[in-house]
């Protein structure tokens, strides 16, 4: 037995002929927040801390889909969600529909630390960010270009979409039938 | 999606995972991997953190299916894994990274790709995303 860590950026259609421009910065960031997690064990940190650390380091970076660098709902709105579980005791939190808060996943970590609940959202859950002082910014901060121009994307060909999938629509398919906009997905 | 899973060398495990949805998601959509037992999950036997499409996630239970398998049904971690990811998610929709409190470590997916990194305390390291690589 030793200690162990796995860590992701998100799943789909990545394509294989992603330009390196976009493909590098990814790939550093995957080795640099692993560097992260491996050093926090080593430190004897406890695994609960190591997670909270390393995904606020992913959420921190604009090439993942989560924090800064979040997809646009069809508003051209975030909605930010994260969750954290302690194996021991199964204590959990979870938060959804953030607009504001600079690290999702801190503040699930406080609505399991610091409510008798496991799942706060919207407009409840950023009322107990700010009653516990947790980072804030204005949501443009979270809002890239490149995620801009996927919502165009997306809204042309009228699909919803799972992370970095393409949104032009294959040889054939109604577009509004694709993906995730069908009903059961 | 992003996501981490750890264990320490007593077996003490956590997971993690959070999100910014899907591209053109509908205003007000709950449904990504945060719901816990479906995108995230944690107990004695594994944490879990899955990506992809929610919805699918969300249907399959997938990172609880994990642990459940591993402890009704003794499978290991990989096993576990594998099967929830090839036999449960639908095709196409969902990957994850788990870790069990052996410190085993699997990162399966059946999406084109995953952004996945892990370490062990024995000197194992990767970062990958596609699978043949």
């Amino acid at each position: 037995m030793g200690w162990a860590i796995a860590l992701h950026g998100g799943a789909g259609d990545i394509p294989r002929a992603m330009p390196p421009e976009r493909l590098k910065p990814r790939e550093a960031a995957l080795h640099h927040c692993l560097q992260i997690g491996v050093d926090a064990l080593k430190a004897g940190r406890p695994p609960l801390d190591v997670v909270e650390l390393v995904v606020r380091e992913l959420e921190n970076n604009p090439h993942f889909n989560a924090g800064k660098g979040s997809v646009l709902t069809s508003n051209g709105t975030v909605e930010m969600e994260a969750c954290i579980m302690d194996g021991n005791t199964k204590r959990c939190g979870a938060v959804s529909g953030l607009t504001t808060v600079k690290n999702a996943i801190s503040l699930a970590r406080l609505v399991m630390e610091k409510t008798p609940h496991i799942y706060l959202a919207f407009d409840g859950a950023e009322a107990f960010a700010r009653e516990q002082g947790v980072e804030n910014t204005d949501t443009s901060h979270f809002i890239t270009p490149e995620n801009i121009e996927r919502l165009k994307q997306a809204k042309a060909a009228n699909r919803v979409q799972i992370d970095f999938t393409q949104s032009t629509p294959k040889a054939g398919e109604k577009a509004s039938v694709t993906a995730l906009d069908s009903q059961d997905g | 999606t992003v996501g981490c899973v750890a264990v320490d060398g007593n077996g003490n495990l956590a997971a993690a995972t959070s999100t910014g949805g899907l591209v053109n998601k509908m205003v007000g959509r709950i449904g990504d991997t945060p719901m816990i037992g479906a995108g995230t999950y944690a107990n004695c036997y594994c944490a879990v953190s899955a990506t992809g499409k929610g919805e699918s996630i969300i249907r399959a239970t997938v990172a609880r299916d994990v642990a459940a398998l591993m402890e009704y049904k003794g499978l290991s971690l990989n096993e576990a894994a594998a099967y929830v990811i090839e036999e449960c998610a639908p095709k196409h929709t969902a990957g994850l990274i788990a870790v069990s409190a052996k410190g085993e470590v699997t990162m399966p997916f059946n999406t084109v790709g995953m952004f996945r990194a892990c370490a062990t305390e024995d000197g194992h390291s990767e970062v990958k995303i596609w699978p043949d690589e």
